[in-house]
């Protein structure tokens, strides 16, 4: 069997907002390791990986792995029934075909039980291989969102180009251009409010602002966020998960024929 | 216009 027991129930709540409009159907895996996700958009054109590592739950006993199909939809209406400062311990039987969400109030007064069922998914599971990346910037993922937001009220495109200048991000529509740049800046009181660019070789690529403003629903989840560049390589979008894993978003390139 | 690759397309099964 496995038990999970999450004392930050909202961390739970936050991932599946950020991927339930992405991916509809995903196999959840459970390992000693922890609990992941990999899974692709029905275009396949962007991929969705996410670790939860077994040492960031309160309680986490998983006696063999176990592949959990589970409908994104579902899973998030029941996840909302959670509140926010909720514990949620999720229980699964080795071959059942139920998972269990049990949500706990803070001050244990209020207990809620939520079966839901399993699915079969056949799923393909692709090989990500391990990559030094040309560029990569890490920025506050409240800018990164705003910049999408903002760009994609213009055009459908971005080219995201890094120098040593900074970070651009262009876009062209109908009605006109625009040219955003964010330039390195640690000056910052926080770290998470930084912008910071390691630059091994510039990197200019363009990518769709549909999925870029989709990654963005993972803004609650960090407050910082970077992206991954090499030429002819599908962008990273990384949120941090604090002290358990991260939540990452691969986008493949537009690419000249 | 750059065409859109399927992530499949970078990344494979296995």
């Amino acid at each position: 069997m496995l038990e999970f027991r999450l004392v930050q129930g909202s961390l739970l709540k936050k991932v599946m907002e950020a991927i339930k409009d992405l991916v509809t159907d995903a196999n959840f895996e459970c390992s000693s390791t922890g609990f992941s996700l990999q899974a692709m958009d029905s275009s396949h054109v962007a991929l969705v990986a996410l670790l939860l590592r077994s040492e960031g739950f309160e309680h986490y006993r998983c006696d063999r792995n176990l592949s959990m199909g589970m409908n994104l939809n579902n899973m998030s209406k029941m996840l909302k029934c959670a509140g926010n400062d909720d514990i949620i311990t999720i229980k699964a039987d080795d071959g059942g075909d139920i998972v269990t969400f049990m949500f706990e109030s803070p001050s244990q007064d209020k207990i809620s039980d939520f079966e839901m069922k399993l699915m079969d998914i056949s799923s393909e599971q692709l090989g990500i291989p391990e990559s030094e990346y040309q560029s990569i910037v890490r920025m506050p993922a409240a800018e990164f969102q705003r910049i999408c937001k903002d760009l994609s009220s213009i055009g459908d495109t971005v080219i995201i180009s890094v120098t040593k200048e900074g970070v651009k991000f262009s876009t062209r529509g109908d009605i006109g251009s625009a040219n955003i740049v964010c330039r390195q800046n640690t000056s910052v009181d926080k770290p998470e409010e930084a912008t910071v660019i390691e630059m091994k070789e510039p990197v200019s690529l363009t990518f769709a602002l549909r999925y870029m403003n989709s990654f963005t629903k993972a803004t609650p989840l960090s407050n910082s966020v970077s992206l991954s560049m090499s030429s002819d390589l599908p962008l990273v979008v990384e949120y941090k998960i604090a002290d358990m894993g991260y939540l990452r978003f691969y986008l493949a390139p537009k690419i000249e024929d | 216009a750059p065409q859109q690759r399927p992530i499949t397309f970078f990344f494979s099964p296995g």
